[in-house]
């Protein structure tokens, strides 16, 4: 039990870590969506 | 455009990933739940139980940003190939050649990066951006056609439009339709330049030579000096380009200048109507190009969330 539990804890802090680089990510990627869109207009 | 579609940047995500931990402390609950007379063992189950549903929340979380994530590249790369489909339009305010290059291969790196990110996601939008940046080159090839009438004396019987190029003269024969001949010219200037002209005399008025134009240059204006006909009358250097109306589209475009008009050849030498290309700031182009292609958080970006993708697939 314990085993698992350090398991998912180790899991969920992968998944974590990932989704913080996926909004970083996204977040540069929107920016430089709307900056292109404002060039363009 | 309607600025309600611009993508809204701030993301009302919880990435924070000690919140389990957080919210129930570990020690307090099990002192707490010891003192109700509970195991350990089920305060240890409990916690599984709500990592477990953590993980699945994140988990979720991450997918949801993947499928975001994939929308706004697929829009990036859509507006994107608007862009380039617009230089094409105007090669001749195209960016330089290094900046180009430098343009080319960021996109390149850009889409392959993107190809890892959306592995297993969406993949199809890769190849549809990939066909969306095909259409625009295959119609910008399609031949631009222009046409200009020039008058002449009456006692000159050349098939010559001086326009400012250079021209090669590769061909003449007579037509079924009209008894003139046809000159055929090529532009000299340039090896690699496709424009050809073709010149004939109008059948309802001899006096009048038609010169068509097809395809578009790839070099600047030979020279400034004023053109004229062989009589030295007609058009001007500009008016005659047959490019710089920068109007595409699936059918093979047709600009008529007629510069037939006595009146307006006599009078208007300097006033003469010159068609003008839509202008872009250089600098503007140049910004562009500059934001899309050397934003090194962007690009550290992708390469962190693909090789972090990479090493825990393996």
């Amino acid at each position: 039990k314990e085993e698992s539990t350090d398991e998912l804890e180790e899991e969920l802090k992968r998944v974590t870590a990932e989704n913080k680089k996926l909004v970083e990510m996204l977040s540069v990627v929107c920016e430089n969506y709307n900056t292109l869109r404002s060039h363009l207009m | 455009m309607d600025c309600s579609s611009w993508i809204n940047t701030s993301l009302d995500l919880n990435i924070n990933p000690h919140r389990v931990h957080e919210e129930v402390p570990k020690m307090e609950v099990e002192s707490k739940l010891f003192s109700l007379g509970m195991t350990k063992f089920s305060v240890k189950e409990e916690s599984t139980d709500e990592l477990e549903e953590e993980l699945k929340r994140v988990t979720a979380e991450n997918k949801k940003l993947v499928e975001m994530l994939s929308v706004v590249c697929e829009n990036y790369n859509t507006l994107r190939s608007h862009l380039m489909e617009y230089m094409k339009r105007n090669p001749e305010k195209e960016l330089s050649p290094s900046s180009k290059k430098r343009k080319s291969e960021s996109s390149n790196n850009n889409n392959s990066n993107l190809m890892g990110i959306n592995n297993g996601n969406s993949e199809s939008s890769s190849t549809d951006e990939e066909e969306s940046c095909k259409k625009p080159r295959e119609e910008t090839i399609k031949a631009k056609i222009s046409r200009v009438y020039v008058r002449t004396e009456a006692s000159d019987t050349g098939l010559i439009v001086k326009d400012g190029y250079q021209w090669r003269k590769y061909g003449q024969k007579v037509t079924r339709d009209n008894p003139c001949p046809r000159a055929y010219f090529k532009c000299s200037f340039a090896p690699s330049c496709p424009v050809k002209k073709k010149v004939q005399r109008s059948v309802d008025d001899q006096s009048v030579l038609v010169a068509t134009y097809e395809g578009e240059h790839n070099h600047p204006q030979p020279s400034r000096m004023e053109a004229t006909s062989g009589s030295g009358r007609g058009m001007s250097q500009g008016s005659s380009v047959p490019c710089s109306a920068s109007l595409i589209s699936s059918a093979p475009t047709v600009v008529t200048l007629d510069l037939t008009n006595s009146k307006s050849s006599k009078g208007s030498k300097n006033t003469e109507p010159r068609k003008d290309s839509p202008k872009v700031p250089q600098n503007l182009v140049e910004q562009m190009a500059t934001s899309l292609t050397t934003d090194p958080n962007f690009r550290a970006a992708l390469v962190a969330a693909i090789s972090g993708r990479l090493m825990h697939k393996n």
